[in-house]
Formats: C-alpha cells, sequence, structure tokens
C-alpha cells in the first residue's frame, strides 16, 4: 500500500544520502582532496553543472541548510575589512551580501556555486579545511593583487569565512607588502574577525609557500 | 575526511538500517 510504497522511498532516499555523504567525506580527505574537487562539477566561472545537482543532491541541500541555521544562529557578520580594500568573508547567498563596493571576488570554495555575477570573479576550487595547490595559490594571489593594483577592492571567501579564505588573504597580504610574515598576517585577520583560524595542515601549507616565496 | 560529513552520512545510514 502507500505506507509501505513511502517507507521504501524513505529508505531509498536515506541510503542514497548516506553514500552520497561517505563520498564526498572521501573526496575531501587529505588524500584526495587536491585531485577530488572537480567531482563538485564547478568551472572556473564559477557554476555549478546541473549533473552535480541532480547527483549529489543531499549534499547540497544538506550544506545549505547547515550554512542557513549557522547565519542564523550566529552573530558573526558575513565578512569584514581586513584593511582598505580587503575583506574577508562568508559565502554571500547573494551579491546584495556583498560590500557596497562592489569588490573583486576570489571564490575559495569548490562546493558553493558563485553568486555575485556581476563582481570580476576568480574561483579556487577547493574542499572545506583542505589547501590550495601551489598553482591555485598562486593564481589567487596574482588576481587579488591585479584586482588592488586596478583599484578594486577585493573580497576574499571561503564558506565562513575562517579557513581557505584567510590562507589565501595572508598569501595576498604578504604579496602586496600589506604584512612581513604570515604570522602578522594570521593575527591581524584575528584582530578584526576573531574566528579566523587556520588548522595544521593549513599553516604548513602557508609556511611552505612563504619558504619557496624567500627561495625565490 | 570531512567530520562533519562523514557524521551527517553515518546518520543516514543507521536511519536508513532502522527504517528498512
Amino acid at each position: 500500500g502507500a505506507a509501505r510504497d513511502f517507507r521504501g522511498l524513505l529508505v531509498l532516499a536515506l541510503a542514497y544520502s548516506s553514500g552520497v555523504g561517505y563520498m564526498v567525506a572521501a573526496a575531501a580527505s587529505d588524500v584526495l582532496a587536491r585531485k577530488s574537487t572537480p567531482l563538485m562539477g564547478k568551472n572556473l566561472g564559477g557554476s555549478i553543472h546541473p549533473l552535480s545537482w541532480l547527483l549529489l543532491l543531499p549534499y547540497h541541500v544538506g550544506l545549505r541548510v547547515k550554512l542557513g541555521v549557522q547565519r542564523l544562529v550566529s552573530k558573526e557578520p558575513l565578512y569584514n575589512r581586513v584593511l582598505p580594500g580587503w575583506y574577508i568573508g562568508g559565502w554571500p547567498w547573494s551579491a546584495g551580501e556583498l560590500p557596497a563596493d562592489s569588490p573583486s571576488v576570489l571564490d575559495c570554495t569548490c562546493e558553493l556555486p558563485r553568486t555575485a555575477h556581476r563582481h570580476r570573479y576568480c574561483c579556487l576550487p577547493i574542499w572545506d579545511t583542505q589547501v590550495p595547490t601551489t598553482p591555485q595559490l598562486e593564481r589567487g594571489v596574482a588576481f587579488a593583487v591585479a584586482e588592488r593594483a586596478l583599484g578594486k577592492s577585493v573580497y576574499v571567501h571561503c564558506a565562513h569565512g575562517h579557513g581557505r579564505s584567510a590562507l589565501l588573504l595572508i598569501a595576498c597580504l604578504l604579496e602586496a607588502g600589506q604584512v612581513s610574515s604570515w604570522e602578522e598576517g594570521l593575527a591581524l585577520l584575528q584582530s578584526v574577525r576573531p574566528k579566523v583560524k587556520l588548522n595544521a595542515r593549513q599553516q604548513v601549507a602557508l609556511e611552505a609557500w612563504v619558504q619557496r616565496r624567500r627561495g625565490g | 575526511l570531512s567530520p562533519i560529513v562523514f557524521t551527517c552520512a553515518t546518520v543516514a545510514a543507521a536511519l536508513t538500517l532502522l527504517v528498512a
């Protein structure tokens, strides 16, 4: 009967969601993270492929629910201005949430689509809690520094504006000569946005980039 | 592994077994 059909569908939906969840969790693991970001189907223009929406629907929906609840509960602003022309923040649900000076957007997520379509944009697909590849880091820094040279402000964001975006912004500030060490950059970010935190692998990656940069 | 996603997947797996 109808009740049995419903139960069958529910089992199917739960099993499917579970499978998608395990797959995404594995993809975002240390071993796979650097190579698995294309799984999300996000192109360099920031759009997420319709197939990704379809096949990974439980993940996309779950992520929206999580972000929405956190946004409701948290008192933290979406973004903070770190220095003139430099912002760090979370994923904007719409372009209207961005600072009024229409900043260029450096997006460090592989799991969330571009929402600010009229803003100049650079996408670095990176998993949550993970680190950019060296080419990604260099591309992001080059984009941000070039935008600043054009007189644009730059909005660096990940999901919450705590980890991935902080790593990128610190590298940008170093390159722009605004800070003289990554520790100073981190302290600066934390002074305006206290929840900014680099995990161990992000610290190692940033330190390694700084060392390579010093080496030439 | 992403702890939150892994936990959600495990909860979904447990619910699957419960409902089935």
